[in-house]
């Protein structure tokens, strides 16, 4: 079977995407002391055949896209998911109204990959 | 069906960051100025690729990713004593139970503020004053007619020199903390506090003119106002992974 090349434009390939969480629009506003809100960003696009290096897949993931090539139906492309995370700081009151500083990992999203 | 969803998404996360439900807004407790500090060296170290390890506490020097300034909800047990001049116990207590069971506890340090109230402390004590603090550990507490008989063990002892306007001591309650994480455990602390005023110019003129006993010590002697805090920094280690791993 020859594979089914789809056209994918650069603007849809698996990246980054921009997203800022405020917290005052999920109202946690009187909680939160800092930050008020935080660039999180989020992974959204595209696995297309071949997979470039720059959408870091594994070994799995260019396979899962050679497969999908010969057949979109029964196999779907590898997801574009984040593989590098940055940590947040945030300050706010707890359930007893204590102030807690606190390091949290894996909050912001800083690199996408196909997986 | 959607709003309970959001609704169990939102239990979720706040599980991840250790909290029973959404704290309820109330008249907040002012931020203590070292975790500004530390939330503003931290916010900056994170757009720093080179970070260095991000689950350690620089400021005191112990790994952890939770900094917490517990407060005190004790109370004040007696006003003053009549066993000395000038005397004041206060009861504290420091709810442990806030730390998660997975949470290894780094270090316990109470800071205690002392703050002269300007306006009714005599002018002649407004030099620098010296404050014996005693620490008692609450072993068990019983329940007399109206008022709690403490069984207490003596923790700490000693002398501090207050500047007029502030001074603060710092103690170390790291091991004291882990037993108070036991359930069951944690009867709380009193604080005893002593005021010897430290003998100046102006107290000087009092004892020369045999006047000593004009020296208002007693009820009329106001002791500093204090303020008690535990900062607690802990170490959850399934929310601060090793870097190397």
């Amino acid at each position: 079977r020859s594979a089914v090349y789809l056209p994918v434009t650069p603007s849809n390939v698996c990246k980054p995407r921009r997203l800022y969480i405020e917290f005052k629009d999920v109202g946690w506003q009187d909680w939160i002391i800092a930050p008020q809100g935080y660039l999180a960003n989020y992974c959204h696009g595209e696995c297309p055949f071949p997979l470039s290096e720059s959408l870091n897949g594994t070994n799995h993931a260019i396979l899962q896209t050679l497969v999908h090539s010969l057949d979109p139906h029964g196999t779907p492309q590898p997801c574009c998911v984040p593989i590098r995370l940055s940590p947040v700081s945030m300050l706010y009151y707890d359930n007893n109204d204590n102030v807690v500083l606190r390091h949290y990992q894996d909050m912001v999203v800083d690199e996408c990959g196909c997986r | 069906g959607n709003g309970e969803d959001l609704k169990t998404q939102e239990r979720l996360f706040l599980n991840s960051l250790g909290l029973s439900a959404r704290p309820k807004p109330s008249t907040h407790r002012r931020v203590p100025s070292v975790l500004w500090r530390m939330f503003k060296r931290t916010s900056t170290r994170e757009n720093d690729t080179h970070e260095r390890d991000p689950c350690m506490v620089s400021e005191y020097g112990v790994r952890g990713n939770i900094v917490r300034f517990v407060q005190d909800q004790g109370r004040l047990v007696s006003g003053w004593s009549g066993s000395c001049h000038g005397c004041v116990e206060k009861y504290m207590f420091f709810n442990m139970s806030v730390l998660q069971p997975v949470e290894q506890l780094s270090l316990a340090q109470l800071e205690i503020k002392f703050q002269w109230d300007m306006f009714r402390t005599p002018r002649f004590l407004l030099g620098p004053q010296a404050l014996s603090v005693s620490l008692y550990k609450v072993l068990r507490a019983t329940l007399r007619g109206a008022s709690h008989e403490a069984h207490r063990r003596l923790v700490l002892s000693q002398s501090v020199q207050l500047e007029p306007e502030a001074g603060s001591l710092t103690l170390d309650l790291t091991a004291l903390a882990q037993n108070w994480r036991k359930p069951g455990h944690n009867y709380g602390l009193v604080l005893e506090l002593q005021l010897h005023p430290v003998h100046t110019q102006a107290t000087d003129i009092f004892m020369s003119q045999n006047l000593v006993n004009a020296i208002p010590l007693g009820p009329t002697v106001t002791l500093p106002e204090f303020h008690a805090s535990l900062v607690v920094v802990s170490l959850n280690p399934l929310q601060c992974r090793s870097r190397q791993r």
